[in-house]
Order: C-alpha cells, then sequence, then structure tokens
C-alpha cells in the first residue's frame, strides 16, 4: 500500500492515478501467477501530466529495450495480471507494430489513456508494450470483455490515435482464453 | 462528476514546463 500521491498548485490533474510497471520476462513460462506478480516492479506513479512527463522522460525509448521486455501504464490499483478482479472478465486488443513504429505508438496511446480519449469511462484498465522479435506488441486492456461497445470504441479510438494503416491488423483476446 | 478530458496537443504542451522536470 502505497501512500497517496500528492500533486502541487500548477499541475495539471488526471482523471485517474497510473502505476508504470516495468518486467523482464524470458522464453521460459511462469510456474505459477505468483511468480509472475513478484517479476513485476512499480517503477513509478503518477496523478498529474506533469508528475507523468517527468517519469516518461526518464525512460529509455522502447525501441532500445531488448526482447521480451514489457511496460505496463496501468490504473492505480489494478495490477498488470489477468488475475487482478479488475481484468478477470477483461481482455485486450493487440497490436503489432515494427520497431521503427513502436516508440511514438506507445507515446501516442499513453496520451490517449492519460486525456480520456477513450471516452469509455473506467472500462480501461492500462496500455502495455511488449518487446518481442521482429515485431514488438502494444495491448489496451480493458475490463469487460463482453462490452461489445466500449470495445469496439476502444478499436477505433487506438486506429485514429496511432494513426494505422488498413493493412495494420487489430486483434481482441479475452484474458479467459490466455487463463486457458 | 466531470471527466477531465485532455487533447494530445495540450499534453504534448506540457510536456516541457518546468513542472515536468
Amino acid at each position: 500500500k502505497l501512500p497517496a500521491l500528492e500533486i502541487s498548485p500548477g499541475e495539471h490533474k488526471l482523471q485517474y492515478n497510473y502505476c508504470l510497471w516495468y518486467h523482464k520476462g524470458s522464453m521460459t513460462k511462469f510456474k505459477s501467477p505468483n511468480d509472475y506478480s513478484k517479476s513485476l516492479h512499480c517503477i513509478g506513479r503518477c496523478a498529474s501530466v506533469e508528475q507523468f512527463w517527468s517519469l516518461y522522460c526518464h525512460l529509455v525509448r522502447p525501441s532500445t529495450l531488448k526482447p521480451y521486455r514489457e511496460l505496463h501504464l496501468f490504473k492505480s490499483g489494478i495490477k498488470p495480471m489477468w488475475e487482478d478482479p479488475s481484468n478477470v472478465k477483461g481482455g485486450k486488443w493487440v497490436i503489432r507494430l515494427r520497431k521503427t513504429k513502436i516508440d511514438r505508438a506507445w507515446e501516442n496511446a499513453c496520451m490517449a489513456m492519460l486525456g480520456e480519449q477513450f471516452l469509455v469511462g473506467p472500462e480501461i484498465c492500462g496500455i502495455v508494450l511488449s518487446t518481442r522479435f521482429p515485431e514488438d506488441l502494444l495491448c489496451v486492456w480493458n475490463r469487460t470483455s463482453t462490452d461489445q461497445s466500449s470495445i469496439n470504441r476502444i478499436r477505433d479510438t487506438l486506429r485514429r490515435v496511432l494513426n494505422l494503416p488498413p493493412n495494420v491488423a487489430v486483434d481482441y483476446k479475452p484474458h479467459c482464453d490466455c487463463l486457458k | 462528476g466531470t471527466r477531465i478530458i485532455y487533447e494530445r496537443a495540450f499534453l504534448m504542451n506540457l510536456k516541457n514546463s518546468p513542472l515536468s522536470r
């Protein structure tokens, strides 16, 4: 349990507070959710636009991360795991992107979430960047995999803010499929 | 309450504000 974040005068408050998590993965699967949980590290939090930038500007560019690293920008109180109560009935949109596109895509997706551009209320849980080879993955997690109108709206907003060409596929995957 | 909505351009403008350093 972390202390509440304070916002200085002049800072611009965000609709939600966020936590940035880092995870160094590997080719081998984790034996249990508990092992995975222990491998997640909260590397910073933000409650205002200014706090987000001061955190973001300390990060290396996603394109320079080695394969099998993950960055998760999630709402405070939601752990970026399928098993979290906020995620257990949810799912994610998955976009595969070339390394040359990932830095801008990650930044734009973060901007859209922090600025509430998705217009789906509390449906958004967070955004994940996963470095793979040869392509990286950008995912947007939402709470309810059966909420078709929110899911469609998230997809349409993603296509717009990332300026995705029509030939780039965007796939939805409920977490229950992953948990099986 | 009111939802706090920020456009991308507005957020980008705050990237270099003294409070963001």
